[in-house]
């Protein structure tokens, strides 16, 4: 099956995002 | 006891899996048993999303500040951080000693890799640990097959790509069965 693959620097950009607060 | 088991909320970035981060510290005298290791791990709480991760990581404190003999885990939803459960009955996990001052930066890009499934193992990795110590901090990746050579190279590799060690750091792989 597919897989959710992140790398690193997008999951910091998330770290701004209102939904994650 | 059931627990509910995380969701992604609406318009968040859901991940391959849920997880959950525990936290332990040793009390000072007692025995290590395990009894009272499962007595003194506390869940902080689970998550679906990078939202929802960022959400406890934002609030939980950095390694390098805490002091005694302490550690954080982040497992997969429903994988106990322990060697008894059933996940983790024929694994092992890669360790790297790591001196003072490294194991903040160390332990955000392995979660991170482990989060946006960097490893590319299949359903291998079970969960990882950062244990501060007085000496020095030691962190650590479990995986479920330890007699798979071609997974837990493939681990020690992303490993050594992703926290951007120096050429020179020792990482030593243990298995279940020769620790216990």
């Amino acid at each position: 099956g597919t897989r959710i693959i992140y790398d690193r620097k997008f999951l910091l950009e998330c770290r701004s995002s209102p939904l994650a607060r | 006891t059931k627990r509910k088991v995380a969701v992604p909320g609406a318009g968040e970035h859901p991940l391959q899996y849920n997880y959950t981060f525990w936290y332990s510290r040793r009390t000072p005298g007692r025995p290590t048993s395990t009894q009272s290791y499962e007595q003194n791990i506390k869940q902080i709480g689970s998550f679906a999303s990078v939202e929802q991760f960022w959400r406890f990581y934002s609030h939980m404190i950095r390694p390098d500040d805490l002091t005694g003999h302490s550690d954080f885990h982040l497992f997969k939803e429903g994988i106990k951080p322990m060697w008894e459960d059933d996940a983790n009955k024929s694994g092992g996990k890669w360790i790297i000693r790591l001196r003072k001052g490294l194991a903040s930066r160390c332990w955000e890009n392995l979660i991170l890799a482990i989060l946006g499934e960097q490893f590319m193992v299949g359903e291998e990795i079970c969960g990882a640990v950062v244990s501060v110590r007085f000496q020095e901090d030691i962190i650590s990746i479990w995986n479920k097959t330890a007699s798979d050579q071609a997974t837990t190279a493939r681990i020690r590799d992303t490993l050594r790509r992703v926290l951007n060690l120096p050429p020179n750091t020792i990482m030593e792989y243990k298995n279940t069965h020769r620790q216990h």
